[in-house]
């Protein structure tokens, strides 16, 4: 019984009691998942079940914004040409990527991940919807839309975050020069709808790691403003987002806002751990994914100056901006 | 990652959309 092994019986004790909790938490959890698929078999809507605030602060420990730019560090190493077919195909293969329609179909040009995640398509690959004013920015998959209704906005069904955290006071409107109508609004939402006769929609699009990852003008507008919100880079996958909470609130993002035919109107490309930047090409100043920043901070930047009292003009299917790696 | 469109729009304005479906760049989102 001398000092070592007790030091290793003290260590080696806790590991079985962690373990133990653990998965006694697992099994848990997956019983009651168990038992809500049940009821939703028998017709009975479930609410989601969410994140408890202990659970969020534990998953907001993980050093999500350091591993994504480590990954795009990771990922801006040149392959040799040999091994860029064999990594390009395991994740063509893994995320289910249509090489047919890249505009550079030979994976050798590619020289690393960073550049093969930037891939751009064909011209002809999407042609953009003439009959149609609101088109999709970007491939993925619609997460949810609608009215926003009480400051609410849904990220999934039954899970909301609130319409002001995510776009910050509402202190753009000089720079868009919204005329709002007279009558004094009663809460934010009724500030954003500058028209009688109006609501507010919006419509959540969830890109997955094998999607075309530039995003595009959903609409003919202007961009008047923009809103830079560092934060985590928690994943934002469907699963996830039924989970937690506010989570478009808590993710890196960057808000435009501006005005269309009908008013106001605004894009917000959210991070996610793999895909921790945000490029706007007509926005040099912007950075995103910075070592250091203060929680709940913004930065906001006008694109309306003296000597372009119109922002910037973005027309319907114009490349607008892209996610990168890291 | 994700993009959130929020936009104001006249009453009747429809999403021709379903949650959990694909979508692609430059197909529509609703109409007026």
């Amino acid at each position: 019984r001398n000092p070592a092994s007790l030091g290793l019986q003290a260590r080696v004790r806790p590991l079985p009691i962690l373990i133990a909790t653990g998965s006694g938490y697992m099994g848990y959890d997956q019983y009651g998942r168990y038992k809500d698929r049940e009821l939703e078999s028998k017709g009975i809507e479930v609410p989601p079940r969410i994140a408890n605030e202990a659970q969020v602060a534990l998953y907001k420990t993980i050093p999500t914004r350091l591993l994504s730019r480590a990954w795009g560090r990771l990922n801006q190493v040149d392959l040799p040409t040999w091994l860029r077919k064999p990594i390009y195909s395991l994740y063509i293969w893994t995320f289910g990527v249509n090489m047919k329609e890249a505009a550079v179909e030979d994976l050798h040009q590619y020289r690393n991940l960073g550049e093969f995640f930037r891939r751009k398509l064909k011209p002809q690959a999407r042609p953009v919807c003439d009959s149609h004013c609101v088109i999709s920015p970007a491939d993925g998959k619609i997460l949810h839309f609608g009215r926003v209704k009480n400051c609410e906005v849904e990220q999934v069904k039954g899970v909301t975050y609130s319409l002001e955290t995510f776009l910050g006071p509402h202190t753009w409107a000089e720079s868009i020069a919204l005329n709002r109508n007279e009558d004094d609004p009663t809460n934010f939402q009724d500030i954003l709808v500058t028209k009688e006769g109006n609501a507010l929609f919006h419509c959540v699009v969830y890109l997955a790691p094998g999607d075309y990852h530039c995003f595009h003008s959903p609409t003919d507008w202007r961009v008047a403003h923009r809103r830079h919100f560092p934060g985590s880079l928690m994943s934002v996958n469907p699963g996830v987002a039924r989970w937690i909470k506010e989570l478009f609130c808590h993710n890196e993002r960057v808000v435009l806002s501006g005005e269309w035919a009908h008013g106001f109107f605004s894009l917000t490309a959210v991070g996610a751990t793999n895909v921790g930047s945000i490029r706007i090409y007509f926005d040099k100043e912007l950075r995103t994914n910075l070592p250091r920043y203060s929680k709940g901070s913004f930065n906001d930047f006008s694109y309306v100056s003296n000597n372009n009292q119109e922002g910037i003009s973005m027309r319907k299917g114009e490349h607008l901006g892209e996610f990168n790696l890291g | 990652s994700t993009i959130v469109l929020l936009f104001e729009a006249p009453k009747d304005f429809t999403f021709n959309l379903k949650a959990g479906q694909k979508i692609r760049y430059g197909e529509p989102l609703g109409t007026m």
